[in-house]
């Protein structure tokens, strides 16, 4: 799941 | 990963090999925005702060890589390259982007996920990425007629958005935790903003015509 700080995407 | 991320992302990487084309191949940059090449630097490398101590995948840090390689490459021949540089249209390219930056850092220190430095300067990254292609934009009124491939480029940057919006929306639907709201609201803005660009590249490209952009 999306965590807050945690960015996957470009 | 979903279809629509890795779209937009080949669409993104395209337009970008378009512009190096269009540098490389005619070994002129008329038509193209400094202000906006260096905007775009600026947003890959205060987005991409976390490239050396995060890591998501091979595919992320190389694609990270690349972006912050090509744009500071495009911003160096726009700049240095002795050939290139004599095609720049100074005179044109007025736009004040300064306030670009200034209005998208305030914004940011608004406007953020967590207060911490790594999430504003990506909130800022995020906010400058939509209105960066303003300076562009205005270059492509003032100059009147667009060469090709200035021309697919800037619609290759402006569909990267567009697919990453499809993407936001997938993602709501399957991804339970995901709230992108800065990202997502940003990235409207910023693909709104290519809206009458895309409506006379349409126009172009249905008479099969050269783009014009109204002055």
């Amino acid at each position: 799941g999306e965590m807050v700080g945690k960015h996957d995407e470009l | 990963m979903n279809i629509f991320r890795f779209a937009g992302d080949m669409t993104h990487l395209i337009s970008i090999l378009v512009l190096l084309l269009k540098i490389y191949a005619t070994k002129s940059c008329s038509g193209i925005s400094l202000k906006t090449q260096e905007l775009y630097a600026l947003v890959f490398l205060t987005r991409y702060l976390d490239l050396f101590t995060g890591f998501i995948s091979i595919y992320n840090t190389v694609m990270k890589l690349i972006f912050i390689a090509s744009s500071l490459a495009i911003v160096w021949c726009m700049r240095v390259h002795p050939i290139v540089r004599r095609s720049y249209d100074k005179d044109l390219d007025t736009f004040r982007h300064y306030f670009l930056v200034a209005a998208s850092f305030i914004l940011a220190l608004l406007l953020y996920e967590k207060f911490a430095f790594k999430e504003i300067f990506w909130a800022f990254s995020i906010y400058l990425e939509a209105i960066a292609i303003l300076p562009q934009l205005v270059l492509l009124q003032r100059s009147g007629n667009v060469d090709n491939l200035t021309g697919h480029y800037v619609f290759f940057l402006g569909a990267y958005r567009a697919l990453y919006i499809l993407n936001w929306i997938y993602r709501y639907f399957t991804d339970i935790h995901f709230s992108r709201w800065i990202a997502c609201v940003s990235g409207l803005v910023q693909t709104a903003l290519y809206a009458d660009f895309f409506y006379y590249y349409y126009i172009s490209w249905r008479n099969n015509a050269k783009l014009k952009l109204p002055a």
